[in-house]
């Protein structure tokens, strides 16, 4: 799976997920990162894409389930994303997301997850494993 | 506030000990698409185009599993799956099922943009694509010997993805998900 989320200084957020599924996967399954709420979501607080096994991610709806925890309870998207995270199934799911505010973050319960990101302050961050 | 950006090539069981042509070529891409949506937004390209541009070249990157290089069903077929979404308006669009399409990623602006749906699958969304006029190729452009290799390692253990964990020394350390 590949994804990018990305916000303009403005606060436009946009997201897109793209992948070939899973290896020997049946015929006709659909299941995977993109789907809408699932694994890929933006609205006016967040942009989010997710990766990892499909039907976990489905089942838990990891990316709208971001949105909801700074919609509903005002997390900030740092919280809102390792708050997801940590309560999904534990090896299946990571997620890339930026915020409004420009804020970044790529948790994962994964051994990995490659990655890459960068804000208009300077940070870069380039990654595969946790450390 | 200001811009930002994050990007991933998946995720799931990546052994510490991927081999070096397995990493390498990844980390270069990923280095690669960074540059190229940091200067899309640099230059006030949109948001949805800067996630829909960087995609799109991740889709042709071999190493990843989108696009060229996906993984293969088990009949040894390649279905893509691609979505994209607007923050402000909240549009999308989404396709599954398509073999052909060397973008998926912008097939699914098209379905958000050209109609009144938001998802098309399978033959509907092939169809939807050649009126459109999209970029396609023959079905060998999106399979590689690594995925073929891939494919018959899984069906010789017998492993779906679904309820086994292949060793790390079964994939080569190579994820398996995502």
């Amino acid at each position: 799976t590949v994804g990018c989320v990305a916000v303009d200084a403005n606060g436009n957020l946009a997201t897109a997920t793209s992948t070939g599924g899973l290896v020997n996967k049946m015929v006709g399954r659909i299941g995977d990162t993109p789907i809408i709420g699932a694994g890929t979501y933006a609205n006016a607080l967040c942009a989010v894409s997710a990766t990892g096994r499909g039907e976990s991610i489905i089942k838990h709806t990891i990316a709208r389930d971001v949105a909801a925890l700074m919609d509903y309870k005002g997390f900030s998207l740092e919280k809102a994303s390792n708050t997801v995270i940590t309560k999904s199934p534990q090896g299946d799911v990571g997620l890339i997301a930026v915020s409004a505010d420009g804020e970044v973050t790529m948790p994962f319960n994964s051994t990995g997850m490659f990655r890459a990101c960068a804000t208009q302050d300077g940070y870069r961050e380039v990654g595969i494993w946790s450390d | 506030m200001g811009w930002a950006i994050a990007l991933h090539g998946g995720a799931g069981e990546i052994s510490r000990s991927l081999p070096l042509d397995k990493k390498q070529p990844r980390e270069a891409t990923l280095r690669r698409c960074l540059d190229l949506g940091i200067s899309l937004l640099k230059s006030g390209r949109t948001p949805l185009d800067v996630v829909e541009l960087v995609v799109r070249e991740l889709e042709c990157c071999p190493h990843f599993n989108a696009g060229r290089g996906s993984v293969l069903t088990s009949d040894g077929t390649v279905e893509m799956e691609a979505c994209i979404m607007d923050g402000n308006s909240q549009e999308c669009g989404a396709v599954s099922g398509v073999s052909t399409v060397v973008h998926p990623i912008s097939l699914a602006r098209l379905v958000m943009e050209k109609t009144p749906h938001m998802y098309l699958a399978f033959d509907g969304a092939e169809a939807f694509a050649r009126t459109q006029g999209v970029e396609i190729a023959e079905k060998s452009y999106f399979i590689t010997p690594s995925n073929q290799e891939r494919l018959k390692l899984a069906k010789q253990s017998k492993s779906s993805d679904y309820n086994t964990e292949a060793t790390p020394t079964e994939n080569e350390g190579d994820s398996h998900l995502g």
